[in-house]
């Protein structure tokens, strides 16, 4: 059955797009058929994995007036890796979407069909930095929510905000499934205690949840996007390539044992 | 007069919140009065300035039932700068504020007798990392934009979002007078071709609009928030406080050839 995740946190640059496209590529890579569903009218997945911004290509239609999502869908260049694209308009979602009816079902309903055929093995959806409309549809859409944390001060302030939003939607019915499926310790500088204080006290109040792979704050990993490539594609045998391909691998483990 | 400028631009993550921080406790230090308005709900200026964040203590009430500002203002512990703080729940203005009256102008309505008093030289507000409504009240409430922008990829496609917006507030009458006061280089790692390129980037575009003073990457930045205070009073000797003591002067300077 096609597995679904939200990437959000409203903290903004912790490394939730740069998190969606590495591990997308990396489950790819490793021949899972995987979709990216860019969530952001910042359309940064959508350039991070080579692709245009177009005019109406992205999800605002399927959330409002039910165009089908499979219409959306494009292949990249890279194998087992689809994307349903975002441009900025998809911003005015945030005002149009809540006056719809079932507002937070929404990407729920449209999603459906993609999971009920079983085209992926994975759906991973790259949410903007904010608790608004978008991102709520997407966790009310999906089976898990991956919280990319920047290993910083404020991050970790904004940690306890969005795993109270998540077990609200949870509670209040909207998404009785929905869990955590786990964090990712994202621009690790082992050179700071600051960074190893935040693992640490991330790991102490979360312990399991809590991602073993840490991803390192490399210069490879922040060049990638200007050549729309994922890490693993633009410098296989950088650091972060590695952390990603570790972190995709413990991602199936963890999948596995489930 | 007072003078106001907004901190905005919806790509997360760019130094927003440390550049008011920063910028404003460098401002207080050569004795100009700063008044500093978290309209995060983050609150991430608020914890930068060593506050509590209080339930009910933002400008949520000012924006939707027009309670005066003025009983929101804290001191600090820094002489000449005060706060309106934010808490959490000032999330829920991006729903309710679009239902109350003349939306976009209910910030404008609320500093207005702030504004009026004289009380400071400068204003400066922290916004969320979106579009969406507390960001366009601040836009339509303030005299000038200051865009922090990152020295890598993704934060340059976004900027001409940010700038579009602008122009577009500018010429549909909602504020006629905003302008871009400048563009602050933030997160420079000088040893990357990459940050070179886009700084390279950004002043061909835009020449004068950007700041000379660069803010470069430093750790001693990174920690400042984790003990509540302005990087000048966490380490005033650190490469950061240099930077950002020498980015106050540029503003005081381009303010008074104004
Ligand atoms: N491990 C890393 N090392 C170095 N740079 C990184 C790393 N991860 C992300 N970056 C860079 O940091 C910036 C922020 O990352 P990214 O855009 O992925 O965060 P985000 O959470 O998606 O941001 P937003 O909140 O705006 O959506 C980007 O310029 C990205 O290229
Ligand atoms: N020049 C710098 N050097 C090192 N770290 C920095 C620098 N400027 C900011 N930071 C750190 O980078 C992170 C992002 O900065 P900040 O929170 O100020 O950005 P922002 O644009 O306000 O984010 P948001 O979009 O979430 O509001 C923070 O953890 C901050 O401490
Ligand atoms: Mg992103
Ligand atoms: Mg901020």
């Amino acid at each position: 059955p096609t597995q679904s995740f939200a990437f959000a946190n409203q903290k903004g640059g912790v490394g939730k797009t740069t998190t969606v496209v590495s591990l997308a590529a990396c489950l790819a890579d490793a021949g899972k058929r995987v979709l990216v569903i860019d969530f952001d009218p910042q359309a940064n997945a959508t350039s991070g994995l080579g692709q245009e911004k177009l005019e109406g290509h992205s999800v605002y239609d399927a959330l409002l007036n039910g165009q089908p999502l499979t219409a959306l869908i494009r292949q990249t260049e890279f194998p087992n890796l689809d994307l349903i694209p975002s441009e900025e308009d998809l911003a005015a979602a945030e005002v149009d979407v809540p006056r719809a009816e079932r507002f937070l079902e929404r990407f729920k309903t449209a999603v459906e069909p993609i999971k009920a055929a079983g085209t992926y093995d994975f759906i991973l959806v790259d949410c903007p930095p904010s608790l608004g409309v978008l991102t709520m549809n997407a966790l009310v859409g999906v089976d898990r929510i991956v919280i990319a944390l920047q290993c910083e001060y404020y991050a970790l302030e904004g940690l306890t905000v969005i795993l109270r939003v998540v077990e609200h939607l949870r509670s209040s019915g909207a998404n009785p499934a929905l869990d955590v499926e786990g964090i990712v310790m994202t621009m690790f500088d082992g050179r700071t205690n600051l960074a190893h204080q935040v693992v640490e006290e991330v790991r102490k109040h979360f312990a399991d949840k809590v991602f073993k792979t840490v991803i390192p704050r490399t210069v490879r990993l922040s060049e990638a996007p200007s050549f729309g490539k994922p890490i693993i594609h633009y410098d296989k045998h950088s650091a972060g390539a590695t952390a990603y391909t570790a972190l995709a691998k413990e991602f199936l483990k963890r999948r596995e044992a489930a």
